[in-house]
């Protein structure tokens, strides 16, 4: 039984969203 | 990247500016005046005019300028409060202030409801949320049949859209949300709560000739 994935969860792991990658620019 | 001289560019935010900005967010008057040491960094690196252009803001993501990514450009476009097309010092804080580890989650729920809504509907409409999870499959390489697809957006919407009106609203994305708190760990980053710490060059000269 597959583990029910979340749209979401997999969404939030995008490069995109980790703004903590600023500051270390 | 190409290095500018500080004569190039003002030193600190005009005092009114960081006074106000720290009136009205999180971050204290030091805080915003280190914000802007990062600010001038990312706001120089490519076109030296002070503002954050895209490229600009993709190479601070991602050291590359070029790199095209949906949520990159979602945050881009939230960030840039008067739709312009560049990121100003006052709009960077003012959408960084959201991110604060002390802001209120509500705040949080908000903005990323705004973030997932791509096409600005008032909601998170089925469409939306099966191109975003295209795009992250995209960003990681990863295949799925769009079978896969269907069912990882018919499992969310099961989940979140509470009425089943086939969207999900700003009510219901909170509920979802509230119960969902790792949804919104990229939210929130520690990093605010120190960053005058991660930009001493404003602390080590403050106020004395250069």
């Amino acid at each position: 039984e597959p583990v029910a994935l979340n749209a979401f969860e997999l969404i939030s792991m995008s490069a995109g969203l980790n703004l903590g990658n600023l500051f270390d620019s | 990247m190409g290095c500018v001289s500080s004569k190039q560019f003002r030193r600190a935010p005009p005092h009114e500016d960081a006074a106000l900005l720290a009136k009205e967010t999180t971050f204290s008057l030091n805080e915003v005046e280190a914000l802007y040491e990062l600010f001038k960094k990312i706001s120089y690196s490519i076109f030296k005019d002070g503002l954050i252009h895209k490229e600009e803001f993709q190479l601070a993501l991602f050291r590359n300028s070029n790199r095209k990514n949906l949520f990159a450009d979602r945050i881009f476009d939230l960030f840039d409060l008067k739709r312009n097309g560049v990121i100003e010092f006052e709009e960077f804080v003012r959408s960084l202030h959201i991110f604060h580890p002390d802001t209120p989650m509500a705040d949080k729920i908000a903005f990323a409801f705004r973030l997932y809504d791509l096409r600005g509907t008032g909601s998170i409409e089925r469409e939306e949320l099966k191109e975003m999870v295209l795009a992250i499959l995209n960003e990681s390489d990863l295949l799925l049949s769009d079978d896969a697809v269907e069912q990882i957006v018919d499992q969310t919407f099961k989940q979140a859209d509470l009425n089943s009106d086939g969207r999900i609203d700003p009510d219901e994305w909170k509920e979802f949300a509230s119960k969902n708190p790792a949804l919104l760990k990229n939210m929130t980053l520690p990093y605010l709560k120190d960053i005058t710490m991660s930009f001493p060059s404003f602390v080590v000269y403050s106020g004395a000739g250069d």
